[in-house]
């Protein structure tokens, strides 16, 4: 259902050229849950990125259900990330002048749900996170684990048939680590696809696949320890 | 060297009252090495920043070197803390316009250093904590766990006799995680006081003491496991 194609990311430095991504080639079908490892720099959030449709390669494609995502225009690639696909940024990307519940609104204010019902799912899903006393908490107004939550429970508010989350439980502590990798192991048994970068290597055997990358390139593709 | 004596700090909210720290009292001997742990909301940042002169107390008093640090004007505590302190953030704060090496030599440029040797010392930092290769790279050119190596290669540049690390390895793969935890444990022996914040049970461990947070309450402050 995603894959990705000889896949390469480029960046075009004044005096050098960095690699991102190294001739990447995966396939993820649906159901599956890979987690992404690998050292830092080494390209994860690159890939990532990229198969959610938010940047686009140097060279290669990058399929989702059969489309080619980077040969749609940047309406068509939205819409369709939209529709399908949840993601958690690794510095999460909360809108600064909006409280955490209007944060978590944005998705579904995006599918067309009535405001009411807006606010009362959002309000749910930070409830379920932990955070029901701090909806109208502004991100800076937050710990920096709180607005991680906040991030993820805004993936989740359009019931994503994939997930593409980065280091999701990175400023988390263990306990909270814990019920966020319970979820994701729930939201795999619903049938969801997805794709988690962690430097924890406990959190990652949690999936059922292990993708590791180094310098760009995928050195290592095997079932998790728990499988 | 380094104490707080009965701080509070609350938070008005217009519907609700945040107790973020809750009448905390600690001493910081010179050479001690501290770990801070607590779920995620429980005060630590807030506690961290507050030792390190950046943020004023509710009530009760911050000290440093028998000098409370809250009864300086701003200008006073600054180059107080400049002197003294090094600071890594959870958010790491490095300057969206300047390199990697620029970002290193603002503490130097600071504190009088020589351009030249501001260059050289600070693309010795970087290489230290293998970004030689990133000099020139803006942050947002940077992957978040080189983000934060910049940042703890800026919190290196003076020398500081007391190192307040927030979340120092949260971003960092394993190797790299151990590398700077063996950072810390050296700078440790050469005489440094080192407060960090982790969610890393194992990074904990390292420290000599450990100090444990919960709803803005210190409840717990023992000897680490290693001692
Ligand atoms: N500016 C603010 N206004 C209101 N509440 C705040 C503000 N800053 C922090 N808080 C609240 O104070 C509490 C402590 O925050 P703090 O950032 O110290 O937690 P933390 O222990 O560092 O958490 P984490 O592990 O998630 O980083 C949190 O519950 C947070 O919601
Ligand atoms: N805009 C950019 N310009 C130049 N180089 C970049 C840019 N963005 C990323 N890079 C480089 O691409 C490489 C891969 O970055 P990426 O963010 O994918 O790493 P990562 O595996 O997610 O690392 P981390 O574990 O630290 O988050 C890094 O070496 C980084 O320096
Ligand atoms: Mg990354
Ligand atoms: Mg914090």
């Amino acid at each position: 259902m995603l894959s990705m194609q000889n896949v390469t990311k480029t960046y075009e430095m004044h005096r050098q050229k960095v690699v991102a991504l190294d001739d990447a080639t995966l396939e993820i079908p649906e159901g599956d849950f890979v987690s992404l490892i690998g050292p830092s720099g080494s390209g994860k959030s690159s890939l990532l990125v990229m198969l959610g449709g938010m940047l686009s390669p140097t060279s290669g494609r990058v399929m989702l259900n059969d489309q080619s995502m980077y040969d749609l225009d940047a309406d068509g690639r939205a819409r369709m990330r939209k529709a399908n696909i949840g993601f958690v940024f690794q510095t999460f990307n909360l809108i600064p002048y909006l409280s955490a519940q209007e944060n978590v609104q944005v998705p579904l204010y995006l599918s067309g749900t009535a405001a009411a019902e807006q606010r009362e799912r959002a309000a749910e899903l930070l409830q379920r996170v932990g955070l029901g006393d701090r909806l109208d908490h502004k991100p800076n107004e937050l710990s920096v684990g709180q607005q991680q939550r906040v991030a993820l429970a805004r993936m989740l508010a359009n019931d994503p048939a994939v997930i593409l989350a980065d280091e999701p439980t990175g400023n988390l502590d263990p306990e909270t680590s814990e019920q966020v990798i319970g979820y994701f192991e729930e939201f795999n048994r619903e049938g969801r696809t997805i794709v988690m970068v962690t430097h924890s290597p406990a959190a990652a055997e949690r999936a059922k696949r292990v993708l590791k990358l180094r310098d760009g390139k995928i050195i290592d593709d095997r079932a998790s320890l728990q499988q």
